[in-house]
Parts: C-alpha cells; sequence; structure tokens
C-alpha cells in the first residue's frame, strides 16, 4: 500500500501544471527514494523528468515499488479541486486500479477524497548519462520565462551560446532578428536575482522554442532556472521543487543532418 | 539547415 502526505500541496498542484502540457499520459513511480515520473512527449523530441524524495513528505508509506499509470490531465483536473493551503494525501493499494487524493483544508474542516481511474502505459525507460556539461546558467526563472516568451513572437527556434561574454539568446523570424544577451551579474541583493554563468568550454546550440515556452510553465515552482549546455547532449532545464526535488527538462537540439 | 533531433539519439533505453 501506498499512502505519501505533503502539506505543501501547492507544490504537487504547481508540478502538475508544469508537465500536463508536455505530456498526456505517464508512469508516477513510487519507490522509498520517492514519487517521480520519466516521459517523453507525443513526439519524442522533450523528456521530463521529476523527483520528490521521500523525505519531503510528511508521512511516506511505500510498501513496495510501484508503478502508476495516470492521464495528467484528468490528474491535474482533481488537483485543481484542492485549496492552495491543503495538505494532499496520496493513497493506493498494490494492485489496484485507482488512485485517491484526499484534500485536508488547513484547519481540519473540510476533507475531500477524489478517486481516479489508472491506466495501463507502455512506456520505455531512458537511461539518462551523467554528464559533465560545457556550460551551465542559472538565472532567475521569471527572466529566462520572459525571454522565452519574447523571442517566441519573433521566431521558432532559438540559438542560445555561451561564451566568455555571456549567455545569448538569439532568433530570427519573417519579420526581423532578436538577440538578448545576459551577463554574469552576482552583485545583486537577492541571490536568487544573480545571474551566474559557468562556462568551462564555449558552446551553441539551436532549439525549439515551443518546447522551452513549455518549459516555464515550471516558473511558480522555483525563483531560479539552471540550464546546462553541452554539444553533445540535450540541455537540461532544472527547476528545483523546494527542498523535496526537482523537474528537469531535456530537449534534444535541432541539427544539422 | 537543421532539423530537429529527437531524445533517442542521445538516451537509451534502460
Amino acid at each position: 500500500m501506498l499512502e505519501l502526505r505533503l502539506v505543501q500541496g501547492s507544490l504537487l498542484k504547481k508540478v502538475l501544471e508544469s508537465i500536463k502540457d508536455l505530456v498526456n499520459d505517464a508512469n508516477f513511480d513510487c519507490s522509498s527514494t520517492g514519487f517521480s515520473l520519466q516521459a517523453m512527449d507525443s513526439s519524442h523530441v522533450a523528456l521530463v523528468s521529476l523527483l520528490l524524495r521521500s523525505e519531503g513528505f510528511e508521512h511516506y508509506r511505500c510498501d513496495r515499488n510501484l508503478s502508476m499509470g495516470m492521464n495528467l490531465g484528468n490528474m491535474s483536473k482533481m488537483l485543481k479541486c484542492a485549496g492552495n493551503d491543503d495538505i494532499i494525501t496520496i493513497k493506493a493499494d498494490d494492485g489496484g486500479d485507482t488512485v485517491t487524493f484526499m484534500f485536508e483544508s488547513p484547519t481540519q474542516d473540510k476533507i475531500a477524497d477524489f478517486e481516479m481511474k489508472l491506466m495501463d502505459i507502455d512506456s520505455e525507460h531512458l537511461g539518462i548519462p551523467d554528464a559533465e556539461y560545457h556550460s551551465i546558467v542559472r538565472m532567475p526563472s521569471s527572466e529566462f520565462q520572459r525571454i522565452c516568451k519574447d523571442l517566441s513572437t519573433i521566431g521558432d527556434t532559438v540559438v542560445i551560446s555561451v561564451t566568455k561574454e555571456g549567455v545569448k539568446f538569439s532568433t530570427a523570424g519573417d519579420i526581423g532578428t532578436a538577440n538578448i544577451v545576459l551577463r554574469q551579474n552576482t552583485t545583486v541583493d537577492k541571490p536568487e536575482d544573480a545571474i551566474v554563468i559557468e562556462m568551462n568550454e564555449p558552446v551553441s546550440l539551436s532549439f525549439a522554442l515551443r518546447y522551452m515556452n513549455s518549459f516555464t510553465k515550471a516558473t511558480p515552482l522555483s525563483d531560479t532556472v539552471t540550464i546546462s549546455l553541452s554539444s553533445e547532449l540535450p540541455v537540461v532545464v532544472e527547476y528545483k521543487v523546494a527542498e523535496m526535488g526537482y523537474i528537469r527538462y531535456y530537449l534534444a537540439p535541432k541539427i544539422e543532418e | 539547415l537543421k532539423s530537429q533531433a529527437r531524445i533517442s539519439r542521445f538516451f537509451r533505453c534502460s
């Protein structure tokens, strides 16, 4: 049996909003490590990896590893019925075909149960190799969201280049071109406002802005975002989920054939 | 001209 109690239920609500437009159906895996998900978008260009560590839950019971296939749109519908301050408990029986989401108001005067049907999902689990990235950029997540949104009004591909000068986001379209350069800036009042550029080697890669924009749905989860780039690999766009885990989006680059 | 690569080009089934 499985019983996971998350006091900060709004985190789970935000997590679902961050992935439901990218992935339709996915298996949530539950083990002693935590509650996790790995899934690709329907065109297999992007991959999302979510981990909510068991220590982040107030109560975490998972008697044996369990994989629960869920339609993320339906799960999102149910979680939208939870208040932002509600405590959310996820419950399931081993071998059962449903999962229950229980919402408790902070004052315990309202308790709701939503039972959702599980589904069988055939999904391949991919091995993500540990990599040394050529460049890693950390910046305010709202700034990254703004850049992706602005550039997608001009073009559909962003070129992200990291050099000694900073990180450059460029696009081109029918009406013209756009370049946005950010320089490292660590002299800020709040650490989350810093722009930190760690360049081991210069790198330049092209990506579809449509996916980048989709990743920025995770902006409410974290003040900062980390973008890791290597010329041989998909970019990793990572948002921390409070102290308990992360959402990592992997996006395959556009490459010359 | 560049074309969109798929994830499977980089990550293998585990």
